[in-house]
């Protein structure tokens, strides 16, 4: 099956976002 | 009508739902019920709401520890999902604490919520964090210690993440092992 894979630097940009 | 792209309204959907636990001694209560099960979450604003809302884990009383388990699965070697599994340790000196510990639990969540372990992330059911006076300690743990490709691909991705020196090795130590010794002196089932 597929699989959801998030990369750090994208985890990061969305720490601050609203 | 003005269009709003999709990617401002929907949550960005992790693979797992994850929840984050927090322990803390207290006399009159099972070691168990200090257990707290602080809440749960399934997308990547949620986790940032609730991890940029909590005390980060340096700042936790000494004794203290974050747990960051797959939903279903309990912080404690009992568990079903835990019981036939083990951990990845990462013993933290006591310098570290202000300089390390963080940046490393954090990076380890990112790891679990981003599947970063690909088809090896079914394997992980979660972290633990123990702040400790005679040093911290940051496991990762396991389902099972028989599956060997998995444990060392999520071992060297670990150590890769959080640049441990390819001459510092980590262990990853098996649960039945470590019931039966005392604290983590359990032996090393592997090393990376």
């Amino acid at each position: 099956g597929t699989r959801i894979i998030y990369e750090r630097t994208f985890l990061m940009q969305m720490r601050n976002s609203p | 009508q003005t269009d709003v792209s999709p990617e401002m309204l929907i949550k960005h959907p992790l693979q797992n739902t994850w929840t984050l636990w927090f322990f803390k001694i207290e006399n009159n209560r099972t070691w168990e019920d200090c257990q707290m099960e602080i809440a749960s979450f399934n997308t990547v604003e949620d986790f940032w709401a609730l991890y940029n809302h909590i005390e980060p884990a340096s700042r936790l009383k000494v004794g203290c520890d974050y747990s960051m388990f797959k939903q279903g699965i309990k912080p404690m070697w009992e568990d079903e999902h835990n019981c036939r599994g083990g951990r990845w340790l990462i013993n933290l000196n006591k310098q570290q604490r202000a300089t390390e510990l963080d940046n490393f639990w954090m990076e380890v969540l990112l790891l679990m919520i981003g599947e970063a372990f690909a088809e090896h992330s079914d394997e992980v059911c979660g972290s633990v964090v123990n702040v400790r006076s005679k040093g911290d300690k940051i496991g990762v743990w396991t389902a099972d210690v028989k599956k060997n490709d998995s444990i060392l691909r999520i071992g060297h991705v670990l150590k890769e993440r959080l640049n441990i020196p390819r001459l510092v090795t980590i262990g990853f130590q098996a649960h039945k092992d470590t019931m039966v010794k005392s604290g983590s002196t359990a032996k090393n089932r592997f090393t990376v």
